[in-house]
């Protein structure tokens, strides 16, 4: 029985599709079977995997409004036992369609129960938003994890978002835990950038992932290559320090 | 008669909230009267110029929704000549809420109309989303400054932007105009800056501003004080480059 995690938090820019694309890579890497669910129409994820968007007919758009089997939108990736349900653009379009359906906030969670048996991990990508499909993504999730840029606005979303995951565990989806948070961007020679890991390995102490993942150039110019950084330098930090978390999560979760 | 600049990219992280504040304070130091509206639930710009969103009692959602006067809303802050109408949590729901509303995309305009008389420059802060408020700011605005920052993921979303802004254009706002691209968090040793920097100014000219915001630890430092970047280090690059871009829309606007 695999598990679904979902990336999730509404401040824009603190490497939600980063943490994705890499973890996702790095756990396939170390074997796993792993599918990645781009729920952002931005389409990030699909894009820095090397998907042509504009030219895939199948995608989450068509398994939330149109109820095709999920199984015929997934596509492969240029890394083995890496696989993806790409976004689409449209997806802005569909909070609006489902607004009405019923039970609204558990479309996802229908479209991906069979793909569970699948996959040993479904990571979710969520966009900066706690809309109708974040809220999806949550209700489908088997925990979160809560990537976290070392910057003051980052920390300052963060109770927000705490709060919607505590309603959306009382209402919609009683197994959501936070699997943990991810401190991202780190660079080690900003005052700032260590009083925000200070104050969050403080506040909220084991739940924080032991990996940092480091300010890298190499993590920003894998995407325009449609690679993770695990393809597109192997040797990088960053390609590292998205191993080292993959090995973390799996040694997390098998002692369960 | 005032300009109402709305700064929008649906690209999370990429410099809204620091480019409206910091702008804001440089247009004000120039001796003109500014006004910023935050338009974002996270309520950044607010936090970031030191207002307590807990404790105000009015703000944005006051005016969209319980249609109070604009003017009751505003409130100073430690800069001579800005002012702001801050935002509040509770601005998630107000989507929602006017999703009925007659004439849904005009509610902002029609709120800022009496500000335009008052201010020279009225600031619009965008959430990372192209929504139904992100949509009556760009209605409401007469022109809109896109920052992008100098990374892969950043261009993808471009066209989107550019598509939403010609639709509202023919449907809802024939006077709205792209008051310029700007690049931000620009770091001039790395070669993917440079090469988004070459893209930028090969497809759009004339509409990138001379101004580039450089990458500058003080303009992530300064929030934290709820400072602008101008008062908590004056001689810094990061407010050098700002009061740079203020002369630079200054002189453009004064043209015409
Ligand atoms: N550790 C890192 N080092 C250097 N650059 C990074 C790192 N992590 C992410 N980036 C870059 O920072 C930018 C923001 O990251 P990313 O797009 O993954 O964030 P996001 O949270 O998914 O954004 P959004 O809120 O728009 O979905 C991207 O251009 C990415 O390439
Ligand atoms: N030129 C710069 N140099 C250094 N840091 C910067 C610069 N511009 C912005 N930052 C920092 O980068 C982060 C993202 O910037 P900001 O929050 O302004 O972007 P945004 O587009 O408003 O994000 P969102 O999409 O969440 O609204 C912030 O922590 C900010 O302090
Ligand atoms: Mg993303
Ligand atoms: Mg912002």
């Amino acid at each position: 029985m695999g598990k679904i995690i979902a990336l999730a938090n509404q401040k824009g820019g603190v490497g939600k599709t980063t943490t994705t694309i890499n973890l996702a890579a790095s756990l396939a890497f170390l074997k796993q079977k792993v599918l990645i669910v781009d729920a952002d129409p931005q389409a990030n994820a699909s894009s820095g995997l090397g998907i042509d968007v504009r030219k895939t007919e199948l995608g989450i758009y068509q398994c939330l409004l149109d109820k095709i089997d999920p199984k015929t939108a997934v596509c492969k990736t240029q890394v083995d036992g890496l696989y993806i349900i790409p976004s689409h653009i449209d997806l802005v379009g569909a909070e609006l369609e489902m607004i009405n359906m019923e039970n609204r906030d558990k479309v996802l969670r229908e479209v991906l129960r069979p793909l569970k048996e699948v996959y040993d991990y479904v990571l979710i990508d969520c966009s900066p938003s706690l809309g109708l499909i974040t809220v999806n993504s949550l209700t489908a999730a088997d925990s979160v994890i809560i990537p976290v840029q070392c910057e003051y606005f980052a920390l300052e979303g963060i109770s927000k978002l705490l709060n919607t995951i505590k309603i959306i565990k009382s209402k919609l989806n009683p197994e959501l835990e936070i699997e943990g948070f991810l401190l991202t961007m780190f660079d080690a020679r900003l005052r700032l950038a260590n009083q925000v890991y200070q104050d969050i390995k403080k506040h909220f102490e084991t739940m924080v992932f032991n990996t940092v993942i480091q300010r890298n150039v190499k993590l920003s110019e894998a995407p325009s290559y449609g690679q993770p950084v695990l393809l597109y330098d192997p040797e990088s930090k960053g390609s590292q320090n998205h191993v080292d978390l993959a090995r973390e999560l799996i040694k997390k979760n098998k002692v369960k």
